[in-house]
């Protein structure tokens, strides 16, 4: 017997192939890959003395406790039974190929030479999650007891919502103390859905989604949970918190309506008392974008810049006022604003109102005064005053180009300032005016 | 003022009334500033150990009545630098500012005196107005006085001056007016006051000279300080803007 060392693949010979092979020969190569493979193998030459039944010479492979064929002849002869192209596959990681010749090799009293034969083979990942099913025919413990993954060279289990895999790696036990669902949309049900759920259970589903999405519930058919005529829900019960805040208690066979959660975070709370045949209950669980409402103006004069037709968490709109008017949140002037819509739908601070901007009283002018030429009083955006100087003993000083009535002119300007259209802010100045006396001296006497 | 009129209201209403070492007269520019003669706040001959109080009175034609309606505070003095107190022959120059710690208001019986920005003003018999609170022959006038003066030939003043030998300069920053035939003139006590023109073209009174000095009073011409001189000194002094 020949052991070939463990590799993924390689070539098995005859002896002294390609020379012919001795007489008086069984020799069996023991092929081994790694374990989670099989072992694949196929002949590129075959030349052996046929013979019927393949009894003088012959290979013969062998794996899993049983003979995968025995074959002698030459490759494209119909004498003997020569292997051909056909690929021989193990169930394990272990192949053995005999090799068995007899005394002589003639053929009508002529020696005859044979060269042998030259097999390759190779490592194949073995799947054991389908044989699994193989195993089950054969009445052999499953590898999993819920769910099976097979991987390259190896496989693990694992087991369905609910249930938790056991250190065994294969079996699974109820265990629904703390699901958590993250995906925005999804199916949550009992355990065994449609089929009766098993007893005592104290399962919490968790839906928690990001900050800004809302949760909608939807119950499918059927939905069963084992109840009482007279008594709210005295033996196995569904409840349903939002935000911590309980929304409904549910039992019998009657789904309850859609919920809009309003929330991110919903918590299901399933009891089971340690009897019952109720088949549960499933859900499909979606979100949505939370929206606030859509920003109104509080007048006429507050701008909303780029109105978006939604607005949605996090999105948010800036407010100003049209020309002359002042941004006013609770009797606070502000120089801009800004709100943001929140996780819950609301804007974090209320549309202000734009008030028309007020220059206050102007400013007294000195030797002078002034008269409004607008409202008298209002001292608001566009109101306008005239200032003069008080003749005949002041005079107002202008520049040339410039008249009086200009000079006096001012307007309260959407900056809340009276302004001259040419000299801004400053004010215009009563200056004395000489040598004008009201009374001067006179003589009539000549 | 020596042969001259009593004032009514308004006549001069820039007239001012100072009372520093003795009775001196002013004239209002614009509603802040003072213009008076530099030797009634620093006197020739005056032994000046302590400096006297600055009181200025405004809009009256009466002493007593001037003085009710109260003294304006003086903020600052400004003497022209080419005064020389300590020449008691030399009025050059004689010429000084006074601003007014706050602009007074302007009315009726208050109004300032413009500047000239002509010589025209000071050729011969060209009339001017003095007015002053000062000497009326032998006592002081409590009532604000006036004369008519014309400006007097330049060469007879100086002839005058050298018949009664003085050596008193009279400078090319003076002017004389008054005629010894007149027996009208200023006196002790009005200088500080101007000479005031009536500008035909505007109707405008301009102040083109100051009250200076003299020889007695009366009996010959009176000196004024040339006022046209020194404009360009009082602007930059009060700082006039456009």
């Amino acid at each position: 017997t020949i052991h070939l060392p463990q590799k993924l693949f390689g070539e098995v010979t005859s002896p002294l192939y390609p020379k012919p092979y001795p007489n008086n020969l069984e020799t069996t190569t023991v092929i081994t890959v790694p374990t989670g493979y099989r072992v694949k193998l196929a002949f590129w030459h075959f030349d052996l003395e046929p013979s019927e039944s393949c009894l003088y010479d012959y290979v013969k492979i062998s794996a899993d406790k049983k003979t995968l064929g025995r074959f002698c002849g030459q490759m494209g002869s119909p004498l003997g039974n020569p292997p051909g192209e056909k690929e021989f596959i193990s169930q394990g990681n272990k192949m053995l190929l005999t090799f068995h010749t007899d005394f002589s090799n003639e053929e009508n009293g002529t020696i005859m030479f044979y060269k042998g034969f030259l097999a390759y083979y190779q490592a194949v990942d073995l799947d054991e999650c389908a044989s699994q099913s193989n195993s089950l025919e054969e009445s052999l413990q499953p590898r999993c007891q819920h769910l099976c993954h097979n991987y390259i060279g190896g496989y693990f289990c694992s087991c369905r919502p609910g249930y938790e895999l056991q250190n065994d790696g294969h079996s699974c036990q109820v265990e629904c103390s703390s699901e958590l669902y993250t995906e925005p949309s999804g199916y949550i049900s009992s355990l065994e859905y449609p089929q009766p759920y098993p007893a005592d259970l104290r399962c919490n589903y968790s839906i928690r989604v990001e900050r800004g999405l809302t949760l909608h519930l939807k119950f499918l058919e059927p939905f069963e949970i084992d109840d009482h005529q007279q008594v709210h829900c005295p033996y196995d019960q569904l409840q349903i918190y939002a935000n911590g805040r309980n929304i409904g208690e549910f039992c019998g066979k009657q789904k309850p309506a859609d919920l809009d959660t309003s929330s991110n975070s919903v918590d299901l709370l399933f009891f089971t008392d340690e009897s019952g045949d109720s088949r549960g209950w499933k859900l499909h669980y979606t979100t949505e974008v939370i929206k606030c409402p859509q920003p109104k103006t509080l007048d006429q004069f507050t701008i909303i810049q780029n109105l978006q037709p939604q607005y949605q968490f996090r999105d948010y709109y800036i407010a100003t006022c049209k020309q002359g008017y002042q941004l006013v949140e609770e009797n606070q002037a502000l120089l801009s604003f800004t709100a943001v819509c929140q996780d819950d739908g609301t804007w974090h601070r209320a549309m202000p109102r734009c008030k028309i901007k007020d220059c206050g009283q102007p400013q007294h002018l000195r030797n002078g005064d002034f008269n409004y030429t607008t409202t008298e009083g209002v001292n608001t955006y566009e109101a306008r005053i005239q200032y003069y100087c008080h003749e005949p003993y002041y005079k107002m000083h202008i520049k040339d180009g410039s008249s009086e009535s200009e000079r006096g002119t001012y307007t309260c300007t959407a900056q809340g300032l009276w302004k001259n259209e040419k000299a801004g802010e400053k004010l215009p100045r009563c200056l004395p005016v000489c040598g004008k006396p009201v009374n001067p001296v006179e003589q009539k006497q000549r | 003022i020596i042969g001259g009129k009593v004032a009514k209201m308004g006549n001069f209403p820039w007239q001012a009334f100072t009372s520093i070492y003795g009775r001196g007269g002013g004239a209002l520019l614009g509603d802040r500033w003072i213009l008076t003669a530099a030797h009634t706040l620093y006197p020739k001959d005056h032994d000046m150990t302590h400096n006297a109080s600055v009181d200025v009175f405004l809009g009256h034609v009466n002493i007593s009545d001037i003085q009710k309606l109260s003294n304006h505070p003086v903020r600052r003095v400004i003497i022209h630098p080419d005064y020389q107190q300590e020449d008691s022959n030399n009025f050059d120059a004689d010429i000084a500012l006074l601003e007014l710690e706050n602009s007074v208001t302007l009315g009726p019986n208050l109004l300032p005196i413009c500047l000239p920005d002509s010589n025209t003003f000071y050729e011969y018999g060209h009339m001017g107005y003095v007015s002053g609170f000062g000497i009326m022959k032998n006592r002081l006038s409590d009532d604000l006085k006036f004369v008519h003066l014309p400006v007097a030939k330049r060469r007879l003043c100086e002839k005058w001056l050298r018949d009664k030998r003085r050596k008193d300069v009279f400078s090319q920053n003076m002017f004389c007016a008054g005629d010894p035939t007149l027996k009208q003139d200023s006196c002790q006590g009005d200088s500080g006051g101007v000479f005031a023109v009536r500008e035909e073209d505007t109707d405008r009174w301009v102040a083109t000279g100051i009250v200076s000095w003299g020889i007695g009073c009366g009996g010959g011409y009176g000196f004024y300080t040339n006022v046209f001189n020194y404009v360009d000194w009082i602007k930059k002094e009060i700082g006039e803007e456009d």
